[in-house]
């Protein structure tokens, strides 16, 4: 039944956000409010084509923002993920990164994979405010 | 809603900041 479709839903957009590496507690804030959700629509009933709808969308959404990212990901030689990105760039998240990334020059003699790491962590940093807004329209209609 | 707004705006940003290193990456 629906219930059973939304838990497998569920399930598969937790396990791609998994996989994915995000920030620290983005799984686990998807997985809490994803069962919460799940317990809400098994109470009423009209909770669940609506919040069964938005994974599938969520879903799609991410998978096309992930495929991006992990074709860029394969691109660098020799293979040392992260070995060439910008010092400036090292350790930041959400709007520091963003804000470093957008203010970011480099050199004219900057190698490619200097650029394909850039290009990376920007892929991954939208891979997380996909899932962060997601996160937070979720909120929105579970609590 | 003003959240969904910046994260278009960010996504856009992020997006031709990809498309413009992916250009460089391939002229090196």
């Amino acid at each position: 039944g629906p219930m059973a479709a939304m838990c497998v839903s569920s399930q598969r957009l937790c396990q791609m956000v998994h996989s994915a590496g995000l920030r620290h507690g983005t799984v686990d804030r998807l997985h809490t409010l994803l069962a919460t959700g799940w317990w809400m629509a098994a109470i009423d009933s009209s909770y669940d084509s609506q919040l069964d709808q938005m994974i599938v969308r969520s879903t799609n959404r991410f998978t096309v923002v992930k495929k991006l990212a992990n074709d860029i990901a394969v691109l660098p030689q020799p293979a040392h993920p992260g070995s060439s990105l910008p010092a400036t760039l090292i350790g930041l998240h959400g709007q520091n990164l963003f804000e470093a990334l957008v203010a970011l020059r480099l050199l004219a003699d900057a190698t490619k994979n200097v650029h394909l790491e850039v290009a990376l962590a920007a892929r991954r940093l939208a891979m997380q405010e996909t899932v962060d807004l997601h996160i937070h329209v979720y909120e929105r209609i579970v609590y | 809603n003003a959240t969904t707004l910046a994260f278009f705006r960010r996504l856009e940003a992020l997006d031709a900041l990809v498309e413009k290193h992916l250009d460089l990456a391939t002229q090196v």
